[in-house]
């Protein structure tokens, strides 16, 4: 099933994103305007994880780069409800990364 | 028949509430809603703050596609002219009415909450909003500051009141209009609180003494957090009474004390807000129309309480992105309710706190972007279409799929009927 829902006995996922103007935080990181808005992050989420891509964003025509990836997050809700021990760089998320595309 | 809709939205709103496990919060108006509707404990909006947000479920569109990111373009300018779901229900023969922060007010709405386009008379703006910025926060020294920690003496605000009492009184006397003329209504009525600055009646201060706050379970920032991930809380620390400490960026930390000052006062201005609703409510028992009217409680985000050293909102953990919603169906998540009978009794939160459950609840994921079409099928409309995958020039389809699906299988009477 290839719809947002999936089918009724798949887990439906949420997503959701977050622009940020550079990789480490500044005056304007909560806010960027559109045209400082540099990467974008790209949050899926089930009940059992939260798996993000931090990506390169282009504002002047609103695309994002899936193979350029500054940063990635990935979350397990049953062994880390508090999302604090981000697992990203011990995991291989080619399942999640293929999924979120 | 037809069913109205009132539609409650809070900003910053994270579901800190009964009706959500928090055992401290007292939400008794809240809960009793909750306990006549099905509660979704897995919802999520599309962006954690405020005009992208809203534009993306009230047009039912993804950011991607709305284009907005910030606060400074109109969607029908600036991506696709596409309708809203109020639009949707004035071309239905409803009367579409606003109250409050619905819309986010400037550039992103067109400087008229996308007025006449959405709504069938001018939006409602309380007189006091225009203060809320202002120096009206009593410091020890007694004089006045702009600070984010700000109980008040509400007598003594500029006009006497604030902003959210006087979205209540003005959503009460509309259902007074509405059912007069016994005409259908789209009312959405958007509170202020607990967004920042977190000023509230002080009275409520007294329902959390500040030795029963605790920090958050995990104010540290993460180790392993990219640091692109992190928000660094900007808009709190232009406030006077953070700006007075002195707090170092971009990590901080804020001195415990006043974190926990930050939390009491988050959680007060909930109790404040539980009151808001509450009455409104109770109005929807007096005029006779709990029976014929679908409920629909929500926020556009959540907001950080120091998990991960961050406040506010402005990123992609639960505790920002994570929002109430529940949906009060009458003959559907409740039996049918009879002439007179009321349904929701004003609560004081001061008084004895009732435990009560929600109806249903579903913990499947869900995002606000379905809200245009959930409502649409529960109104007895026609469903939006699916958009296409790109959709710029569709005015009217949906990249949300209507939940209604999940009301009747809400986990916890599957569970119940397990186990037996």
């Amino acid at each position: 099933c290839d719809d947002t829902y999936g089918c009724f006995n798949e887990e439906p996922v949420a997503f959701s994103q977050y622009p940020r103007p550079a990789d480490t935080p500044q005056w304007n990181s909560d806010k960027p305007k559109l045209k400082d808005i540099r990467i974008m992050g790209y949050s899926m989420r089930t009940i059992d994880y939260r798996y993000t891509v931090w990506v390169r964003f282009y504002p002047n025509n609103f695309s994002a780069n899936f193979e350029d990836v500054h940063a990635g997050e990935l979350y397990m809700v049953e062994t880390d409800p508090n999302q604090d021990y981000n697992i990203y760089n011990n995991t291989s998320h080619g399942f999640f990364f293929k999924k979120i595309l | 028949d037809d069913m109205n809709v009132l539609f409650i939205v809070v900003d910053d709103l994270r579901p800190v509430l009964g009706c959500y496990g928090d055992k401290l919060v007292k939400s008794p108006n809240i809960d009793q809603l909750a306990s006549q509707s099905i509660v979704f404990s897995n919802a999520y909006a599309q962006q954690a703050v405020c005009a992208p947000s809203r534009v993306s479920f009230l047009t039912g569109r993804r950011p991607d596609t709305t284009r907005l990111y910030d606060f400074y373009s109109y969607w029908r300018v600036h991506a696709g002219n596409y309708s809203t779901m109020p639009q949707y229900f004035k071309e239905n023969g409803y009367v579409t009415l606003s109250v409050g922060k619905v819309f986010h007010p400037g550039v992103s709405s067109n400087y008229s909450d996308d007025y006449p386009y959405s709504w069938s008379t001018p939006p409602f703006h309380p007189s006091t909003e225009k203060y809320e910025n202002d120096k009206t926060c009593r410091g020890k020294d007694g004089k006045l500051y702009a600070n984010l920690v700000c109980p008040v003496d509400v007598t003594e605000m500029p006009g006497g009141t604030l902003p959210d009492i006087q979205s209540t009184e003005e959503a009460i006397r509309l259902l007074n209009v509405m059912k007069a003329n016994k005409q259908k209504f789209f009312l959405a009525v958007g509170y202020h609180k607990p967004h920042i600055p977190l000023r509230y009646p002080q009275e409520f201060l007294k329902l959390y003494p500040l030795d029963n706050i605790t920090l958050a379970p995990d104010p540290w920032v993460p180790e392993k957090l990219p640091s692109v991930a992190y928000n660094p809380w900007m808009d709190i620390r232009q406030r006077d009474d953070v700006k007075a400490l002195n707090v170092s960026f971009p990590y901080g930390p804020l001195p415990d004390d006043f974190q926990r000052q930050i939390r009491q006062s988050y959680y007060a201005a909930i109790s404040y807000l539980d009151t808001q609703v509450g009455l409104l409510l109770n109005a929807l028992d007096d005029v006779g129309l709990s029976g014929r009217t679908i409920v629909v409680f929500t926020a556009d985000h959540g907001w950080s309480l120091g998990e991960h050293g961050e406040w506010a909102k402005y990123s992609n953990f639960d505790v920002a992105t994570r929002v109430p919603l529940m949906f009060y169906v009458p003959g559907v998540t409740t039996s049918s309710v009879s002439q007179g009978e009321r349904v929701f009794p004003y609560r004081d939160p001061f008084g004895h706190i009732l435990s009560l459950v929600p109806k249903g609840r579903s913990k499947k994921a869900v995002e606000l972007v379905s809200l245009f079409s959930t409502l649409a099928e529960l109104a007895g409309l026609q469903v939006p279409p699916t958009c296409p995958q790109t959709s710029f020039h569709v005015a009217r389809c949906t990249e949300g799929a209507s939940i209604v699906r999940y009301f009747n299988a809400s986990e916890e009477k599957v569970e119940e009927e397990k186990n037996g």
